[in-house]
């Protein structure tokens, strides 16, 4: 296997379209956020401003510690909290024609990592998963 | 990269030692459980029965779906519920003198996968991450 056998192209194709990327935004309160997750199934999912740019992520981690400051659960609460209050500004990205090495490098310490355009705009994210299918893949041959 | 190339020494020592790994008991009450989630700061964590074998996997997501069917957080009632309720009985399993090839192929869908001697007591985990970090190290070359 070798870093040239994995083409740019793969990247592309690997990666999930933004259209199919469960996310939020920064200004959404916790409670809508929270059902977002739910819904979704997913741990954390990017956080996006209102020119669809990446800010961040927020997990159910973020959520569930907020939940366990109150002394009940009260939704109501949770829609005065907005994911901005709990998000974590640190999100791996790189851009769409970056090589298939560095969204492997970014993803040792991240479970996903955003892809966007020249401009910042959000294209995507890889996830650990097909780089992990597009690797075994390779080594099958 | 050749299959061959990674060989099972680096499995054990890749592996999270047992003493290292965060988990719980099926028998534990579910505020145990989600203390050990917090202190540990790990979505998802095996599951031991009191023999140390592998029984499944417990995360805050499970966690949090019986404390939101509550209306109220209730660290008592979290005491009334056990690991065993909520806990997802499939996780992936592997013995120790296994190939590389099989922990890249069970981490494609799951983050992590637990290490088992030949009598299946746990070992260890081997993680996405450590997975990423090897692979990485080999195509650096
Ligand atoms: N509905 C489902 N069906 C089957 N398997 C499922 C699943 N939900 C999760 N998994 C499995 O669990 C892994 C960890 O998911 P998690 O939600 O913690 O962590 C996810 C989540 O934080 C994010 N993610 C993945 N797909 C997403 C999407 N469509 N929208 C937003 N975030 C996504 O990327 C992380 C890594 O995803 P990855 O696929 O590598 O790894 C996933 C996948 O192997
Ligand atoms: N304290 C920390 N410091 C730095 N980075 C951290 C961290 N906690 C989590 N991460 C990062 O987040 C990834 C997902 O962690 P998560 O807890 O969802 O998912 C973890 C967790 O469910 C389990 N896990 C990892 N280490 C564990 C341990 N010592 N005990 C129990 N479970 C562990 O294996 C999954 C995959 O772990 P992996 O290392 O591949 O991937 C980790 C790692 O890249």
């Amino acid at each position: 296997l070798k870093n040239s056998q994995i083409t740019d192209n793969e990247i592309s194709e690997l990666m999930i379209s933004q259209e199919k990327v469960a996310h939020v935004q920064s200004n959404n309160p916790l409670d809508h956020a929270l059902l977002v997750l739910i819904k979704s199934g997913y741990t954390s999912i990017p956080v996006l401003d209102k020119e669809y740019k990446v800010q961040g992520q927020v997990g159910k981690a973020q959520i569930l510690d907020s939940i366990l400051g109150m002394e009940r659960i009260e939704m109501e609460r949770l829609h005065e909290y907005f994911v901005s209050d709990v998000m974590t500004a640190k999100v791996p990205r790189m851009k769409q024609d970056e090589t298939f090495g560095k969204a492997l490098m970014l993803s040792i310490n991240h479970p996903f990592v955003c892809i966007e355009d020249n401009d910042g705009a959000f294209l995507g994210i890889m996830t650990r998963r097909s780089i992990l299918a597009l690797i075994h893949r390779h080594l099958e041959k």
